[in-house]
């Protein structure tokens, strides 16, 4: 998947992926 | 809510009762942003609703590198915004009481 990882050195860890089919709006 | 922008929604089913929940963030409209934003995508996370604050988890994104320095207030108030929504739906569904 296109998914990767980032983990802060505070532990938090982010994930991104692919922005959800919503972001489709009207500009 | 003021549109800042940046969305951010529940990436989970909240049951009212976890006090860890999991969230996703993107940016719907970069020319909300004062930095120039690289676009990589949702970033998903969890948030301790009640030991964490939004603008701490911002300024975290901002030190991995999603965000510029100067964007760390948007981001922040997307977070804080979709944070108090999320208790006010918890406030609501808790029975009053007797």
């Amino acid at each position: 998947s296109a998914t990767a990882q980032v983990v802060h050195s505070a532990g938090r860890r982010f994930i991104v992926s692919p922005v959800p089919e919503s972001r489709l709006k009207d500009y | 809510a003021e549109d800042t922008g940046v969305r951010v929604e529940l990436n989970e089913e909240d049951d009212g009762k976890k006090a860890s929940i999991a969230l996703k963030l993107w940016v719907e409209d970069a020319k909300k942003l004062k930095g120039k934003y690289k676009d990589t995508g949702a970033i998903e996370f969890t948030f301790d609703l009640l030991n964490e604050v939004a603008e701490v988890v911002a300024q975290e994104m901002v030190d991995s590198g999603f965000f510029l320095e100067c964007d760390v207030k948007i981001v922040g108030k997307s977070i804080r915004d979709r944070v108090a929504l999320i208790k006010w739906r918890r406030e609501r569904t808790v029975s009053p009481g007797n």
